[in-house]
């Protein structure tokens, strides 16, 4: 039903003033609405997906309960993303959806002031926190605690395939701050 | 503390007083400049909107600079943190081992108090001699050649020089310097509108608000508001460099490029409060 949704919501989304944007400003905001609801919808049926893909081979269980969760950030346009502000230690799984293996450098907008960021196998991987740009930050309507980004470089996510990271934050009782050294 | 340009074994990019960037590569003989610019929108007869764009001179205004930037360097990636002034900023990126120039823009909210309709644009000029030709690729797929002031199928006399050469982008914008085997490249994260008004020179229109109606069916000027202001867009430029003796690699660079700017991996994230790595 929740997928039906969301056709049904691109089936509007082809109307010639949605593709180009010569709608009235009510109308684009309700195309925007509509949009916003099935993509929060749609995170049901993409978490499901992807505890059947985090399945090891062979292994019939699903992932225990905290680890079956997987929350989108659709506001990373505006550097905010309120599972990894909030959270002290979060898993990132990338899901490449190209037919070609894709590296790619990884932004994720956070609170602290240190992290340590791991693949899958245990290694930790060179990482690095820029200030999020102060113009990006005070935008109308950006309600985000976040005021760095995160970066690391993912390598070789396979074609249609995932990759996760296990990331912590060091040193939890950082202040908050900016300071020059960031 | 002292660094006052980014780019790596690349490139040297800094920004001048002005707030222009300047990007020279180190491993060849290409120079680009970047900056901001607008054009004021047409509001009399024909005005500019939703679903025209009709410059109302055809000059093309400077931003006034009224901001700062910040340089920071790390072992990914280096960055220059530009604000123009009160409705445009920018963060140029380069990431380590990667072959091109990130352009993170935001403009917004464009004021609108002067009663002034302004449509806002980013142009990259180059040393390199495009003979007035570029390339866009208005369908995502192959590349179309536009050449300045020119229709293949019959003579043109362009009354409004500035509309009548901007053309459709998908993803990619580009011209080239024969000569020089070199061309350079603007790979856009959306549909944009973009021409080549000089030689060596691309120009993308990044955003724009509009005052008047332009009476062909939407019934309302293209100015889009939110939290009761000016909308602010912000977006993703690549800026990439190609040789042209390696056309094969070229293309499959620039394809593949275009393809992840726009196909970025998906990013989900799983809360595990208080649970080792082991774990999860």
């Amino acid at each position: 039903e929740d997928l039906q949704l969301f056709r049904e919501v691109m089936g509007v989304m082809q109307h010639h003033d949605a593709v180009t944007g010569t709608e009235k400003q009510h109308v684009a905001d309700d195309y925007a609405k509509l949009l916003y609801e099935v993509m929060v919808k749609g995170e049901k049926i993409t978490s499901s997906a992807m505890s059947e893909l985090l399945k090891s081979p062979g292994e019939r269980k699903e992932p225990t309960e905290p680890f079956r969760e997987f929350r989108s950030c659709l506001l990373l346009n505006i550097s905010s993303c309120e599972p990894t502000e909030n959270s002290k230690s979060f898993g990132v799984t990338l899901y490449n959806a190209r037919s070609h293996r894709v590296s790619t450098y990884v932004r994720i907008p956070v609170k602290g002031k240190a992290y340590i960021v791991k693949d899958q196998l245990g290694n930790e991987l060179s990482t690095q926190l820029l200030p999020i740009p102060l113009p990006v930050r005070h935008i109308a309507g950006r309600h985000s605690n976040a005021t760095r980004e995160l970066v690391f470089h993912a390598v070789d996510i396979p074609p249609l395939g995932h990759q996760s990271y296990y990331i912590d934050e060091k040193g939890a009782n950082s202040t908050d701050e900016l300071t020059k050294a960031d | 503390e002292t660094a006052t340009s980014i780019g790596g074994d690349l490139y040297d990019i800094s920004v001048d007083d002005s707030g222009k960037v300047t990007i020279e590569w180190k491993t060849k003989n290409m120079k680009v400049s970047q900056g901001f610019n607008y054009y004021k929108g047409e509001k009399r007869f024909r005005p500019s909107g939703a679903y025209v764009f009709r410059p109302l001179e055809s000059v093309m205004h400077n931003l006034e600079f009224t901001g700062s930037h910040e340089v920071y360097r790390g072992p990914l990636v280096e960055e220059l943190h530009i604000i123009i002034n009160k409705f445009v900023s920018q963060t140029v990126r380069v990431y380590k081992g990667e072959k091109r120039i990130e352009f993170d823009w935001v403009v917004g909210p464009i004021p609108i108090e002067d009663h002034i309709a302004r449509e806002v644009v980013t142009r990259y000029s180059s040393n390199l001699a495009s003979d007035g030709v570029f390339y866009t690729d208005s369908n995502g797929r192959e590349m179309i050649k536009r050449v300045r002031y020119f229709r293949p199928t019959w003579n043109v006399d362009l009354a409004e020089p500035i509309a009548g050469n901007y053309y459709p982008i998908t993803t990619k914008i580009s011209l080239q310097d024969t000569k020089k085997k070199l061309r350079m490249s603007v790979l856009t994260d959306r549909a944009q509108g973009g021409t080549s008004m000089r030689d060596g020179e691309l120009e993308v229109m990044l955003h724009r608000r509009l005052l008047v109606d332009d009476s062909l069916g939407v019934g309302e000027p293209l100015n889009e508001v939110a939290f009761g202001q000016g909308l602010i867009a912000r977006g993703v430029h690549y800026l990439i460099d190609s040789d042209l003796q390696d056309l094969e690699n070229t293309v499959l660079h620039e394809k593949s490029l275009a393809q992840s700017l726009a196909l970025k991996p998906w990013l989900l994230v799983t809360p595990v409060h208080h649970s080792t790595f082991e774990q999860w």
